[in-house]
């Protein structure tokens, strides 16, 4: 299957989103 | 021993794994055998999707900010932090020493590749732990086959990019057979520039 892949930049911004608050 | 199933919630991005956060702290009196290793080790979460880590993450205590000679570990769901694990029993993991407060922040930096699937030697990787001690801190990151170099070079070359190391750091390398022969998980390793 496909690997799920992600930069730096993306998980950073990812710990703003409301989601992870 | 009843075990939830951890999956993302709905809207959550999705990790490739879920990992599981462990913490562990040597009682100085103690003898670091491996009974008393796995008595000392606890399993304190797992998490399934980028949203859960920063949830779970931003409420831990910072490394750098742990006193004594303590541990935290993130491993794939699954996989104990201790050599003896299946998935570690053949396996090995690169060494980085690093002098006081820097693990904070390289212990972030190591946990997002890992998390962002940065090193791309397929099944490899099995975790990463930092290892707070009196001297110095040590951060490392363990992989399932020691003896395939073609996986271990690229584990250590993807390190020094992601971690931004200066060419000149030292990078240690150690198998999990012997730190059981050593009893000693950063004694004795093999070193590269």
């Amino acid at each position: 299957g496909t690997r799920i892949i992600y930069d730096r930049k993306f998980l950073l911004d990812c710990r703003t989103s409301p989601l992870a608050r | 021993n009843r075990r939830k199933t951890i999956s993302p919630a709905a809207g959550e991005h999705p990790l490739q794994y879920n990992y599981t956060f462990w913490y562990s702290r040597r009682t100085p009196s103690r003898p670091a055998n491996t009974q008393s290793y796995e008595q000392n080790i606890r399993q304190i979460g797992t998490v399934a999707s980028v949203e859960q880590f920063w949830k779970f993450y931003s409420h831990l205590v910072r490394p750098g900010d742990l006193t004594g000679h303590s541990d935290f570990h993130l491993f794939k769901e699954g996989i104990k932090p201790m050599w003896e694990d299946e998935a570690n029993k053949n396996g090995g993991k690169w060494i980085i020493r690093l002098r006081k407060g820097l693990a904070s922040r390289f212990w972030e930096n190591i946990i997002l590749a890992m998390l962002g699937e940065q090193f791309m030697v397929g099944e490899e990787i099995c975790g990463v732990v930092v290892s707070i001690r009196f001297q110095e801190d040590i951060l490392s990151i363990w992989n399932k086959t020691a003896s395939d170099q073609v996986t271990t070079s690229r584990i250590r070359d993807t390190l020094r990019r992601v971690l931004n190391l200066p060419p000149n750091t030292i990078m240690e390398y150690k198998t999990h057979n012997d730190s059981l022969k050593d009893n000693s998980s950063f004694r004795n390793t093999k070193i590269t520039l």
